[in-house]
């Protein structure tokens, strides 16, 4: 489960 | 289900407010209305993913800083950028959705410019020429 105080993310995807 | 579900033909307006106001309620609102959006954009029925880009748009302007934050993730960009691009879904992809994507992208990019992964997707998209005008 996400948590409420989740700010990870991803990197940009490159295409 | 009453904002979302694409056996529904007509936009259900109370169904997508109900839905903007349930995320902002809710604790996960904003990354499982995400989830199932960026689901729903992606799919191959031209009308489904419409209408999930529909209660997006409308989300965007009534939903708050919360919602924003995760609709200005790379995670969901991520998404919306796989619809567009023909290494992806974009072969397969009506031009109607793809095109809405890009307007709400842009939209985004003035409207919310401090949501700044916005536009630096939207940027590379320019670069990689899937923005054409």
């Amino acid at each position: 489960t996400v948590s409420f105080h989740d700010d990870s993310d991803e990197d940009l995807l490159n295409i | 289900d009453k904002a979302t579900n694409p056996l529904n033909k007509d936009l259900d307006w109370d169904g997508i407010n109900a839905f903007c106001e349930q995320l902002n309620k809710e604790l996960e609102g904003p990354p499982l209305a995400t989830r199932l959006l960026a689901h729903k954009i992606q799919s191959p029925q031209e009308w489904e993913a419409i209408q999930a880009l529909t209660v997006l748009e409308s989300c965007m302007k009534s939903c708050g800083k919360r919602f924003h934050d995760e609709v200005g993730k790379f995670r969901f960009l991520n998404e919306l950028i796989k619809v567009v691009s023909p290494k992806y879904l974009g072969s397969r992809t009506p031009e109607k959705v793809k095109s809405k994507i890009l307007e709400l992208m842009y939209s985004w990019t003035l409207g919310l410019p401090h949501e700044v992964k916005i536009s630096e997707a939207y940027q590379m998209l320019k670069k990689q020429g899937i923005v054409k005008c």
